[in-house]
């Protein structure tokens, strides 16, 4: 799940 | 969130906030490509679909709604606001953007960080972001007399993706496994695509003089 701490971006 | 990321929001939002300023208050959209606003309101729509679903914060939640909201609302005033939309220069904004959205959206299907719907779309807003500024900077080289306004709005909207930048290095140093590759090219991408703009207008600050873009 290595995208799932870039998704608090806008 | 460290101070890259928050002052590039707000960058990002000065912008979003000085364009509605013009269009609302001067009635006016003169030198503003609707092509760029339509793929910015696709971008949007794209990215945000997990509004409802993954919260971050409350922070993240309303930013999301402001751009949304204010995107969309930026193409209705074009479109269908009978004063707005006659200050529209049509004959100049003529960059073919339904062509950009197909291969953003093949390049969102073959390079995600997972193959689903939300993953999807997501990997395609951000092709697309990098990519939509083109029409309004191709709108910018054909005006005669750019105003002060659409000028500060392309100004502050570059300026959001260099802080991002800043962000992401930031971010790379002070926390663990942070490397995405897909918004990092792209969004180098998109910043390099204000390189031109960025020089001539700080040129014409210095000098005191209106911003034009050589042809």
């Amino acid at each position: 799940n290595s995208g799932s701490n870039l998704k608090d971006e806008l | 969130m460290n101070l890259f990321r928050l002052a590039g929001d707000m960058t990002h939002l000065v912008s979003v906030v000085v364009l509605l300023l013009k269009i609302h208050t001067i009635k006016s959209c003169a030198g503003v490509s609707l092509k760029t606003q339509e793929l910015y309101a696709l971008v949007f729509a794209a990215r945000y679909l997990d509004l409802f679903v993954h919260f971050v914060s409350l922070y993240n939640t309303v930013m999301k709604l402001v751009f949304l909201a204010s995107s969309f609302t930026i193409v209705w005033y074009m479109r269908r606001h009978k004063i707005v939309r006659r200050t529209y220069d049509k004959e100049h904004d003529t960059f073919r953007h339904h062509f950009i959205v197909l291969p953003c959206l093949v390049l969102g299907l073959l390079l995600n960080e997972k193959f689903t719907f939300r993953e999807v779309m997501w990997a395609f807003s951000i092709y697309l972001e990098a990519v939509a500024i083109l029409p309004q900077l191709v709108l910018l080289q054909r005006t005669r007399n750019i105003d002060n306004l659409t000028a500060q709005y392309v100004f502050f909207l570059g300026a959001y993706r260099v802080l991002y930048i800043f962000n992401w290095i930031y971010r790379y140093f002070t926390e663990p496994h942070f490397v995405h590759w897909i918004s990092w090219i792209a969004g180098i991408v998109q910043t390099l695509l204000y390189g031109d703009f960025f020089y001539y207008y700080i040129l014409s600050w210095k000098n005191n003089v209106k911003l034009e873009l050589p042809a």
